[in-house]
């Protein structure tokens, strides 16, 4: 799902 | 300590390098080559390099995309300082402006294009008052062998007054 892998990396980015 | 060169972890304080790992593993080698042009890194540069130099590039106070990196600058908050509404020992995290907290918004599906692509728009907004902050165009591509998604691109257009 494209929403999911976009806000795992953003997530990932910002340390959550 | 010895964690410190492994990679694969959190190991700085920001915790954003494996962030940064992740984005360029999930990349294309198009949006790769973007990644390290931007930060003068020749492609064969290794990642941990790249990594390191990335890091500290949008981790800039004055670069607009520090806001993917979290909370990076002196004002960094420990994780239970969350507003209860009293906290009075230390002050309001949100007077800097290169600290945002936001949230993740997607305001329409994603456009499935037929060959392997999609687009999708994401918005950060501010945690606080729901402002709008940026609003992302992010083209994905599917990878044959596994059906991952990767970046191909992002458009980034900034709505905030500094940028």
């Amino acid at each position: 799902d494209p929403c999911e892998f976009v806000t795992a990396i953003l997530n990932e980015l910002r340390g959550q | 300590d010895a964690d410190e060169k492994k990679g694969g972890r959190n190991n700085n304080e920001n915790g954003n390098d494996l962030g940064l790992r992740v984005l360029l593993r999930a990349s294309t080698p198009e949006w790769r080559n973007v990644m390290h042009r931007s930060v003068g890194a020749p492609l064969d540069t290794d990642e941990d390099s790249v990594i390191a130099v990335l890091r500290s590039s949008l981790g800039r106070s004055n670069n607009q995309f520090n806001i993917l990196l979290g909370k990076t600058t002196k004002d960094v908050l420990k994780d239970g300082d969350v507003n209860d509404g009293e906290s009075s020992s230390s002050s309001s995290s949100s007077s800097s402006p290169d600290v945002f907290e936001y949230t993740i918004s997607f305001p329409n599906d994603a456009v499935d294009y037929d060959d392997g692509m999609c687009w999708i728009e994401c918005r950060l907004r501010c945690a606080t008052n729901d402002d709008l902050l940026v609003a992302m165009g992010w083209t994905l591509q599917k990878r044959k062998e596994d059906g991952a998604w990767l970046i191909h691109s992002i458009d980034w257009q900034d709505f905030r007054d500094q940028f």
